[in-house]
C-alpha cells in the first residue's frame, strides 16, 4: 500500500488498514458485528479510504472487505455458505475521540462489470458501475431520473448531455444522502429541481459569494425590543 | 417574544417569487423586508420590484450578487421602489429604467439587527420580517423539515445566500425559523425553508437587517 501522507490517509490503495484508519475501521467492524455471538462475527480484511478534517471532527470514508465466517447452521442460513466476502463502504465521524457510524453499505464483492445493454446508464455512470452496488440500483436510479425529468420538465439537447446529467444526478443522490446523514434536525434531503446541476453550477448560478467576500455599507444597530 | 409568530398569517408577506438562473437573492431578501415594513408602517402590502435593484443599484452586481446593506442605501438614494407590476422581473440586468414618479414606497433608513436569536425573535414579532444571509449548505437538495446541519459543514463564515425570515415557532419541540426563499414554490416546503433556531445554524444570526419606514 502507498505510505500514508502525514495527517491525511488520502486515497490509499487496498491493504491492511494503515494506522490512521485502524481506529475507525475497527469501530465500523464492531458496529457491523453488534449483537452477533462469538464465532459468527465477520473479520476485517483489506481497508482503504480517506479522511477529511473539519473543525474538531474528522470524517473517514472507508472501503473495507469483510470475511463472513462459514455458516453451517440451517437455522441461521438456508444454504451452507463456506465463506463469503463482502465489500463495504463506511462513513465514520470522529469527534474529539468519539466515533459515530454515519453510513454503512455492504454487498457481495462484484467480480466483473456487467454489461446490461443500457449504454446511457453504464457510460453515464462509469464510477458507479465499478462500485459494488447491485445492478438493480442502476435500474432504480434510471427510473428516479426519468421521474425527475418528467416532474421538472427537463429537456437536454443531446444524448451525451442526457448521459452527463444522469451521472450528475446519480452522484447528487449520493451527496444528498451524505447531507441527510450529517443533519441532526428533521430535514429531508433528496431530489429537488436542482438535482441535475453540479455543485459548481448550483453555486455559480444561484448563490451569492459577495455576501462573505465584501463588507457592505455600515448600518447602525437597531434598538432591542423593550429597550427604553 | 411570543412563543411563535408567523407574518404570513398577518398579511405582511407576498407570494413566493423565483429569482431564476440569477444570483439576485439579495434583491429578493431586501424587497421582502421592505414589503413587510411598508405593510406594517403604511398599511398596504405591495409586491415590490427586484428588477429595479438589479438595473439601478450600482453598488451591487445584479446576478453576480449583492449586499442588503448596499441595496437599502440604493433604494434611499434612488427615491424608492416601484411595484413588481410596474417594473417586472427579467432575471438579468438591463439598463436602469426607474422613474421616481412611479415609486410607490420609500424607506428612511436601514438598521443592523442583534445576533442574539431571542432578540431577533422579539424584533421580528414586533417589527416585521427580517432580511438575513445564511450558508446555503444542503439547500440544493432540501425537500422539507427543519434543517440543522453539523456546524463544521455549515459554517457561519461562509455566507452565500440572502433570504427573509417571516416567522418562527416549534415543531415537536424543535425550534425553527420559517424562511421565505426565492427559488419558486416548487422547491422546499412550497418555497419555504425551515432552519433550526437558537444555535446560530448556518450563520442565520450574523447578517440580520431591516429597512426603516417612518
Amino acid at each position: 500500500p502507498a505510505p500514508a501522507q502525514s495527517g491525511a490517509a488520502d486515497a490509499q490503495g487496498w491493504g491492511p488498514p494503515p494506522p490512521e484508519l485502524l481506529g475507525p475501521a475497527r469501530f465500523a467492524l464492531e458496529m457491523y458485528n453488534r449483537g452477533r455471538a462469538a464465532g459468527t462475527r465477520a473479520v476485517l480484511g483489506a481497508v482503504r479510504g480517506r479522511v477529511r478534517r473539519a473543525g474538531h471532527g474528522s470524517l473517514y470514508s472507508l472501503e473495507a472487505t469483510l470475511e463472513e465466517p462459514p455458516c453451517n447452521d440451517p437455522t441461521v442460513c438456508q444454504l451452507p455458505v463456506s465463506r463469503k466476502t463482502l465489500l463495504c463502504s463506511f462513513e465514520v465521524l470522529d469527534e474529539l475521540g468519539k466515533h459515530m457510524l454515519l453510513r454503512r453499505d455492504c454487498g457481495p464483492v462484484v467480480t466483473k462489470v456487467t454489461d446490461d445493454g443500457n449504454e446511457a446508464l453504464n457510460s453515464g455512470l462509469p464510477l458507479l458501475t465499478k462500485d459494488p452496488l447491485s445492478q438493480d440500483f442502476s435500474v432504480k436510479m434510471a427510473s428516479i431520473f426519468k421521474n425527475f425529468v418528467t416532474t421538472y420538465n427537463r429537456t437536454y439537447q443531446t444524448k451525451e448531455e442526457a448521459q452527463w446529467r444522469l451521472s450528475v444526478f446519480a452522484s447528487n443522490m449520493v451527496r444528498a444522502q451524505k447531507i441527510q446523514a450529517l443533519d441532526h434536525g428533521t430535514a429531508q434531503y433528496g431530489v429537488t429541481k436542482f438535482s441535475d446541476l453540479t455543485e459548481e453550477e448550483f453555486r455559480t448560478i444561484y448563490l451569492n459569494p459577495l455576501l462573505r467576500e465584501v463588507p457592505g455599507k455600515k448600518m447602525h444597530l437597531a434598538k432591542s425590543i423593550g429597550d427604553p | 417574544a411570543p412563543p411563535e409568530w408567523d407574518w404570513r398569517k398577518n398579511g405582511a408577506v407576498t407570494k413566493v417569487k423565483d429569482q431564476g438562473m440569477c444570483g439576485s437573492c439579495w434583491a429578493f431578501s431586501v424587497t421582502g423586508n421592505v414589503e413587510g415594513q411598508w405593510f406594517l408602517n403604511r398599511g398596504t402590502l405591495l409586491s415590490l420590484s427586484e428588477q429595479e435593484l438589479l438595473d439601478c443599484d450600482k453598488m451591487d452586481k445584479a446576478c453576480m450578487g449583492g449586499l442588503p446593506s448596499n441595496a437599502y442605501s440604493a433604494i434611499k438614494n434612488l427615491g424608492g421602489l416601484e411595484t413588481e407590476d410596474d417594473y417586472s422581473y427579467q432575471g438579468h440586468m438591463q439598463a436602469c429604467n426607474f422613474s421616481a414618479e412611479k415609486a410607490k414606497v420609500y424607506i428612511n433608513d436601514s438598521v443592523e439587527l442583534s445576533q442574539n436569536e431571542q432578540k431577533l425573535a422579539a424584533w421580528l414579532a414586533k417589527k416585521g420580517p427580517i432580511s438575513v444571509a445564511i450558508n446555503a449548505f444542503g439547500m440544493q437538495f432540501y425537500r422539507h423539515g427543519i434543517a440543522h446541519p453539523l456546524r463544521p459543514l455549515c459554517s457561519p463564515w461562509l455566507i452565500d445566500h440572502a433570504v427573509l425570515i417571516v416567522g418562527y415557532g416549534n415543531r415537536s419541540e424543535v425550534p425553527f425559523w420559517a424562511i421565505k426563499n426565492s427559488w419558486g414554490t416548487d422547491w422546499g416546503e412550497k418555497g419555504y425553508y425551515y432552519l433550526h433556531r437558537g444555535s446560530g445554524s448556518c450563520g442565520v444570526n450574523t447578517m440580520a437587517s431591516s429597512a426603516v419606514v417612518n
